[in-house]
């Protein structure tokens, strides 16, 4: 699976997934990628694209939780994505990438590892894979 | 804060001896990808431009599970899906199924903006995606002897394994719980 999330100086945001699915799946099974709210979600708040076991990752609704911990609970973007990494979804499933309107990054995992990279305007730059 | 951006290729059970050979063409790939994003965003592109650029970049990656280099079914064939959504309108596009186009993304992509659905699945997604003239590839384009390999293990397994896993999951095992030492992932 791969995905990007993007937010540019005036705020405005957007999430894309892609995947070739599980190895093994049956014909027809469709995971969390395609699923607005699972593997992929971006509203005026936060854009999310997830990665992991994708059943598990739609039965927690990983990127629509992360968007509504926000809105409703008023978290902050790492503390709402940390939350739905940690508390939500089952230990060894889930990875996301994540940003906000204000222009923060998250990339939380509970897996051993995620292939990742991020970017912010101030300068920051991280490319990591544990 | 200004602009951001995050890109991943997939999440789970990645050994930390993974190969040179394995890991270095990803992150060589993540830090081009990374940078083609910032430099999109530099130029003022939308958010919704950049990351179905950055996405199509890594679709066409071999080393990635999606476009080229997607997993295998149990029917040794390929099944990409993709999903793409902007946030001020809440638009979006989702596509399953597909078995020849190119970069799923961005057939999600006009599904969005060129029909009053938001998700279309095999036989009719690949009609449209016809129709739109995305670019298509005989389904063996997209299969690697990498992926081969990896759907005889998984068969000889009798599991289905996500991205990375070294151990596949159990078809009928349910994953160990939250605080099982899960290798799954």
């Amino acid at each position: 699976t791969v995905g990007c999330v993007a937010v540019d100086s005036y705020g405005h945001l957007a999430a894309a997934t892609s995947t070739g699915g599980l190895v093994n799946k049956m014909v027809g099974r469709i995971g969390d990628t395609p699923i607005i709210g699972a593997g992929t979600y971006a509203n005026k708040i936060c854009a999310v694209s997830a990665t992991g076991q994708g059943d598990a990752i739609i039965r927690a609704t990983v990127a629509r939780d992360v968007a509504a911990l926000m809105e409703y609970k008023g978290l902050s973007l790492k503390e709402a994505a940390d939350y739905v990494v940690e508390e939500s979804a089952p230990k060894g499933t889930t990875g996301l990438i994540a940003v906000s309107a204000t222009g923060e990054v998250t990339m939380p995992f509970n897996t051993t590892g995620m292939f990742r990279a991020c970017a912010t305007e101030d300068g920051h730059t991280e490319l990591a894979i544990w | 804060m200004g602009w951001a951006i995050a890109l991943h290729g997939g999440a789970g059970d990645i050994p930390k001896d993974l190969p040179p050979e394995l890991r270095e063409p990803r992150e060589v790939c993540l830090r081009y990808c990374l940078q083609m994003g910032v430099d999109a965003l530099k130029a003022h592109k939308s958010p919704l431009d950049v990351v179905e650029l950055v996405v199509r970049e890594l679709e066409n990656n071999p080393y990635f599970n999606a476009g080229k280099g997607s997993v295998l079914t149990s029917n040794g064939t390929v099944e990409m899906e993709a999903c793409i959504m902007d946030g001020n309108t809440k638009n979006c596009g989702a596509v399953s199924g597909l078995t020849t186009v190119v970069n799923a993304i961005s057939l999600a992509r006009l599904v969005m903006e060129k029909t009053p659905h938001i998700y279309l699945a095999f036989e009719g997604a690949e009609a449209f995606a016809r129709e739109q003239g995305v670019e298509t590839m005989d389904p063996s384009h997209f299969i690697t002897p990498r992926n081969i390999e990896r759907l005889k293990q998984a068969k000889e397994a009798n599991r289905v394994q996500v991205d990375y896993n070294t151990r596949p999951i159990p078809k009928d095992e349910k994953p160990p719980g939250p605080n099982g030492d899960s290798q799954l992932g």
